[in-house]
């Protein structure tokens, strides 16, 4: 095999972060577990549902581009909005806050949250 | 995803992960880049869960998630996960539990639950142990003390591999990126040689946080599919996320 043609040498004072690389800080947000499950993702979420439907948009573009028809996506969220329903207290209600607060279909953001477990074969 | 806890020579630990995702998830050929990972790094946020105003648990999170994939409670334990991919994977798990067979929990809550509840590195490894899942994973776990670093490889239902730092003869820094350690890596996506070259030339003397940065930030350890890089430091309640990108030339995974 040849070797990697991307591949460098290992960095040096790369830190603090800057240059081409370096896209930001992530935005800190306090989580307040005081609050009814439902309204904790509030804030956090209104700051980032425009974000947030980008991305289940993107999901569910992919989705039909592999079942054009439309069908299996439909299915799919109409099951994982049923799911939701069996999720453990407090994230089941914790996601039914975030489908509120967002606008965006629960199935949706009930597939945002198990994506690992569909994605791991 | 890679992963590294590692230990300087005086036994203080350093936790830090680059968070790789949505490979095969649209690729983006106007920018040569993958668009679910373009579009997860304006939702990644630094999250500082609250009760009773005082800090439970810090974490490095997407908006929208209510798992946890990097984490840490300061003073006591940081933790991980890494993606570890198997034939027998999550939509079995998630079969089984429409099919009303809940006896597992999703990598995502557990992870949760962990940084909530656990009170000690000990009992936040044998909850990661212990726990049946829906799907296989890696759980990377770091703690506030000499020893206190280790790689858990689960199964769906078992534990197949603890990998600890430093005792017993073994080494100073545990890493992984999404294979079993003791195997070797798809050779068309091995990270772990090039970090590991890296993290050896550092040495425990000179480890740190902003060496750790270096490591995880060159190619290809840092690719087209990073999101971001968190760095950990228990000791000190420290934890920063920074979102990056893979300028070209780099590799797409």
């Amino acid at each position: 095999l040849a070797k990697d043609p991307y591949a460098e040498e290992c960095r040096n004072e790369s830190y603090p972060p800057s240059g081409p690389r370096f896209k930001g800080n992530a935005p800190v947000y306090i989580i307040n577990l005081d609050l009814p499950p439902s309204k904790r993702w509030d804030q956090l979420i209104n700051d980032k549902k425009v974000q947030l439907k980008t991305l289940t948009d993107t999901m569910r573009g992919i989705m039909t581009a592999f079942f054009p028809s439309g069908k299996v996506v439909h299915i799919l969220e109409k099951e994982l909005t049923l799911l939701s329903a069996t999720l453990p207290y407090p994230f089941r209600e914790e996601i039914e806050g975030i489908a509120k607060a967002s606008g965006i279909p629960l199935g949706e953001i009930v597939m945002f949250n198990v994506f690992y477990e569909i994605f791991t074969v | 995803c890679t992963s590294i806890v590692a230990e300087d020579k005086t036994g203080k630990l350093y936790h830090a992960r680059n968070l790789d995702f949505g490979l095969f998830l649209g690729w983006d050929v106007k920018n040569s880049s993958w668009t679910i990972t373009e579009e997860l790094r304006p939702l990644t946020v630094s999250l500082d869960f609250q009760r009773n105003n005082k800090t439970v648990f810090k974490s490095s999170n997407f908006a929208g998630y209510v798992g946890m994939v990097s984490g840490m409670k300061p003073g006591i334990f940081s933790l991980t996960m890494n993606e570890r991919f198997s034939i027998d994977g999550g939509y079995i798990g998630i079969f089984q539990w429409i099919l009303g067979k809940r006896d597992g929990m999703w990598m995502g809550f557990l992870t949760r639950a962990v940084l909530e509840n656990s009170t000690s590195y000990e009992d936040a490894k044998d909850q990661l142990t212990k726990t049946k899942l829906l799907a296989p994973a890696y759980f990377i776990l770091g703690g506030n003390r000499t020893g206190q670093g280790c790689v858990i490889t689960r199964s769906r239902l078992s534990t197949l591999d603890i990998w600890n730092i430093n005792t017993n003869g073994g080494p100073w820094y545990v890493l992984e990126t999404n294979y079993d350690h003791w195997e070797d890596p798809f050779v068309l996506d091995d990270r772990r040689t090039p970090a590991r070259r890296c993290m050896d030339r550092i040495t425990p003397e000179n480890i740190s946080l902003p060496t750790i940065f270096d490591v995880l930030t060159t190619k290809p350890v840092l690719n087209k599919l990073t999101v971001s890089t968190t760095l950990i430091s228990v000791t000190d309640s420290r934890i920063e996320t920074y979102l990056l990108g893979c300028p070209d030339p780099c590799n797409p995974w």
